[in-house]
């Protein structure tokens, strides 16, 4: 049985992105079959997978009804690793998908063939429109990075009420599997503060793993590399493989 | 006359609204009368610069003929430095927006008058949506925040075109005051990379002045002062003085 899970929050840069890629690469590197879709305009996770410029995307799935997944597919470098890759055609199918009948249930109808995927793996623009509300309309799970600065708890309230309605309305299925506090700097109190809060306002919620402030995840993008390749021994590359046993535990 | 500055990047976290508030707060620390208007429904700008809840905000000037600037400006602690404040309901409005004859306009109209204040800096969402165009229309000048990463120089392009048709169909005030590189790292070459990069592709169009990374910026938003009260000695501060002294130069 195929689990599908949304990386999904509002704020921009708190690591939605670096979360999607490296947790999807993990779990494929145990030999899990795993597909990472790229909902996102800027295209950030595909640019991170591969060097090419890939022909249709994830774009046409949403706006043409003959175009199955399997259609946009494409094998990465890495094994066990498959990429649904997206275009910056996707910022203008956001305003058509409003004229739609079915407009919050496109990907959810084109996620029904899964056939050999452990897991599906979504990554979500900065914004709670329609590209977000698809990919939480899809699917079972949600994790949700939090960065470990000030401005990020302010809008996962907001981000939990969306959750909620959708799961109402939309798909009953859908649970939030855990929150991920990312870019930890042990070197400030800063972190350790937002840390202290995230915990007791979400308790049971958060991911014991925490992903630390790592250069080389910050290098690895311009690679093309996920962090276990590209630079396995770092600290990052070991926090993801541990997040990545944590979330299958 | 008034001058009137957008803060835009579609890419999320790269330092859009800490440029905003602390250059903002740099100005008005040389005594110019500068106005932050608060376009993001994130509210993070609101946040940085108030404890208190707004009464009305951007959502009602946007949506409301007759509510105008003056009946939604708040002065804040710091001299010289006024907020017009934002709410989530703003997000609901990008919504509604698009239902108005003149929707990218509804912002211009109410910055019509300005009496008193030299500068108008405006803090927008990570998207390239209504309330960004909104911004884009009614400015002479955009700021455009570019972090000294890898993802960092997808979207500029995408942003320059989108300021082009702005300029050409809407505004033929609009020009690009100028890029600023954020959230720079000297013990890292990824951010001496990205500098070359960004200086290489927008020869002469790039400030001088750098803005570190600093924890102190991280710490600032927290305490709901801007850098240069917050931690007037750190390195955070002192790059916003000299990119405030380079932007009036
Ligand atoms: N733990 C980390 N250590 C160092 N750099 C990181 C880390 N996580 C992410 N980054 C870098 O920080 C930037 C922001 O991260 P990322 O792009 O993943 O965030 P995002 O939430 O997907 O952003 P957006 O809201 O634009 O989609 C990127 O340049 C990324 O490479
Ligand atoms: N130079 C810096 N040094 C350290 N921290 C910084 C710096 N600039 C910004 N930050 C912090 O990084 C985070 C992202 O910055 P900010 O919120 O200003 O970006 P943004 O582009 O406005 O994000 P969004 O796309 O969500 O509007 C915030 O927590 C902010 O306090
Ligand atoms: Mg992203
Ligand atoms: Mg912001």
């Amino acid at each position: 049985m195929t689990v599908k899970i949304a990386i999904a929050n509002q704020k921009g840069g708190v690591g939605k992105t670096d979360l999607c890629v490296n947790l999807a690469a993990s779990l494929s590197s145990f030999s899990f079959n795993t597909l990472l879709v790229d909902l996102d305009p800027q295209a950030n996770a595909t640019d991170y997978l591969t060097r090419n410029n890939p022909q249709s995307s994830t774009c046409d799935l949403l706006m043409k009804d003959e175009i199955k997944l399997e259609d946009i597919t494409l094998k990465t470098d890495f094994p066990n690793l498959s990429l649904a890759p997206s275009s910056i055609g996707l910022s203008a199918a956001q305003v058509q998908l409003a004229n739609e009948v079915n407009m919050q249930f496109r990907l959810k109808r084109k996620l029904k063939a899964l056939d050999g995927f452990d897991y599906v793996f979504i990554d979500t623009p900065p914004s709670l429109g329609l590209l977000t509300v698809n990919a939480l309309t899809a699917c079972d799970q949600v994790i949700i990075p939090i960065q470990t600065h000030y401005f990020a708890m302010d809008g996962v309230t907001k981000l939990l009420d969306t959750v909620n309605t959708i799961k109402e309305d939309l798909n009953p299925n859908l649970s939030v599997k855990g929150i991920v506090l990312t870019m930890y700097d042990r070197r400030t109190s800063l972190s350790k503060e937002v840390e202290e809060k995230v915990r007791n306002a979400f308790r049971g919620k958060v991911f014991k793993t925490v992903i630390p402030i790592n250069v080389k995840l910050a290098e690895s993008p311009s690679h093309h590399q996920p962090i276990i390749t590209y630079a396995p021994r770092s600290t990052g590359a070991k926090a993801y493989l541990n997040l990545a046993k944590e979330f299958v535990g």
